[in-house]
């Protein structure tokens, strides 16, 4: 039978979760989404089994070794969501900017939600799932990808206007952005409204015998830290603490270091006039980024809490597949550096959650709840047993086929070593054998 | 099913210095990729010459490289690629599955 599935992705969103060991953090719902799941501690970029041959034909006359990369995931939004929801590697979809689209550029390759959809689904996207602009070709890949068009939420319009209230009283596009949500613009912000219209959307989904794949993109935790003021609260400044290892290592190459120019752009940066490339960042300013991106975690881990819940509520958690997983990392002042934009396992390492009810959770009907809501402003954190684990490398690549085998569809065949005319196969691997499978070693 | 796997990721670069596009350079300013390759044990990455136009890399041209030792170094802070003869390396990344 199939199942309906839930695709949750957030924004920026790096490890920084109890369920990933991080004990800083607060994001009790997404903990308790992966006590019932398959949890990928390793998820990073994609690992292949097989070895694809790209520079054997520039390597020079007599020279008897054969590399072999495999090329994959890298770490900057467009083209690792893209990467992502098509399941090919970026040097198939040769996409290294956000300035292009997929299907004009490289190929007419088959989306993960554009197979559910020849597949009798109705598939919805709301929020940031593709990204926007000329890498979806404006339409967030609507009509290939959507049964309807993509929602996106009005008040993201002000994201990076001057919505942050600074120390001379007045409104600046800062990088630290808490605020009062009642005296923003609508008195609400993106990740709620979007959490309003996904909430809306299970409702007209609930009693309707067409299953249906809904994708939920956050905006947060990426910047600007607009984010309701009260989630600073879970962290005390007094209590932040700055990266174990904040300055740039003496042997980093220099053109492996990133210089995190979208964070030096925001108004409050640029006021503490750092020094390009390496600054730093004065050390309290640096622990108030921590505590704001901390904060953002918190914010949006209560709207998956909200979304959970809503699924529940409507009696779809057990028939759902639910996945829950992020673009890319980001840098909290890691080796000097901030941001996302660079090869350290901090900015690729990512959460990859899978709930599959019947196989990772039994649902006993006559008991509670699966996804009661947990307030982090309020309730103390609890405590969750994560026992589901793998631990060896995946990719998010495997997304695509994992998630059709596991709702019931074929996953893809695997494509061939040159793709380029393959509209549907997939680059990745199915993950479903670790499903049953005890991992050993 | 048990063996270990590798995991790689990529990022471009217009230059061998940081500068103002090096977060995000425009294809055509594309001139060196770095590929890296991780497993449970190491991070390994090599900077290499890259052509936007025809999308090849060039392996002989390697404008830098990185390798950190994950037990030692969990956090990536000590660079001992130079302690490494590059030859051997790349021969026992040619022995991979």
């Amino acid at each position: 039978e199939r199942r309906n599935v839930l695709f949750i992705m957030a924004d920026d969103l790096r490890t920084s979760l109890g369920c990933y060991g991080d004990s800083v953090v607060k994001s009790p719902n997404i903990d308790q989404l992966a006590s019932k799941s398959k949890v990928f501690l390793n998820a990073y970029a994609q690992v292949s089994w097989c070895c694809i041959c790209l520079c054997s034909e520039i390597l020079p006359r007599g020279n008897l070794l054969k590399l072999c990369f495999v090329l994959s995931q890298q770490a900057v939004c467009a083209p690792s969501r893209t990467s992502m929801l098509t399941s090919r590697r970026p040097d198939t979809t040769r996409l290294y900017d956000f300035k292009s689209y997929w299907r004009v550029h490289s190929g007419n390759y088959t989306t993960l939600p554009q197979y559910f959809k020849s597949q009798g689904y109705f598939t919805m996207s709301v929020g940031k799932v593709f990204h926007p602009g000329i890498a979806s070709n404006h339409t967030d890949d609507y009509p290939y990808s959507w049964s309807i068009p993509a929602y996106h939420p009005a008040s993201f319009r002000y994201e990076k206007e001057k919505m942050c209230k600074g120390e001379d009283g007045k409104l600046h596009a800062n990088l630290l952005c808490a605020v009062n949500v009642t005296q923003q613009p609508g008195g609400t912000l993106p990740d709620m409204e979007s959490t309003d219209e996904a909430v809306r959307l299970l409702k007209t989904r609930a009693n309707d015998d067409v299953p249906f794949f809904l994708a939920v993109g956050f905006h947060k935790p990426h910047i600007p830290f607009r984010i309701p003021q009260e989630y600073l609260g879970l962290y005390p400044i007094e209590q932040m603490t700055l990266a174990p290892d904040p300055n740039v290592p003496k042997l980093l190459p220099p053109v492996a270091y990133n210089p995190w120019t979208d964070v030096r752009k925001r108004d409050d940066v640029q006021k503490l006039n750092i020094s390009f490339p390496y600054g730093p960042i004065p050390k309290d300013f640096q622990l108030r980024i921590r505590q704001h991106y901390y904060a953002a975690v918190s914010y949006m881990d209560a709207q998956v809490g909200r979304l959970l819940r809503t699924l529940d509520e409507l009696g779809l958690a057990n028939s759902t597949t639910v996945v829950f997983t992020s673009d890319h990392g980001w840098s909290l002042g890691e080796h000097g550096e901030w941001a996302k934009y660079s090869n350290f396992d901090v900015t690729t390492h990512v959460p990859l959650i899978f709930f599959v009810p019947g196989v990772t959770s039994c649902h006993d009907q006559l008991r509670e709840s699966t996804f009661p809501f947990i307030d982090p402003l309020t309730q103390s954190k609890p405590i969750f047993k994560i026992d589901k684990v793998m631990r060896n490398m995946v990719e998010l690549v495997d997304v695509f086929p994992t998630v059709s085998y596991m709702a019931g569809l074929k996953a893809p065949q695997p494509c061939p070593d040159i793709s380029f005319q393959k509209e549907l196969c997939t680059e990745g691997n199915n993950l479903a054998y670790t499903f049953q499978h005890q991992e050993q070693g | 099913q048990d063996e270990e796997a590798i995991s790689f990721s990529q990022y471009p670069r217009p230059a061998d210095t940081p500068q103002v596009n090096s977060d995000l350079p425009d294809l055509k300013d594309i001139k060196i990729m770095g590929y890296s390759l991780r497993s449970r044990d190491y991070r390994y990455t090599l900077w290499l010459g890259f052509n936007p136009k025809t999308f090849k890399v060039n392996v002989s041209d390697v404008h830098a490289g990185e390798l950190y030792m994950l037990a030692d170094d969990p956090g990536q802070d000590n660079n001992v690629y130079s302690d490494f003869e590059p030859s051997v390396m790349l021969t026992k990344m040619a022995s991979l599955p």
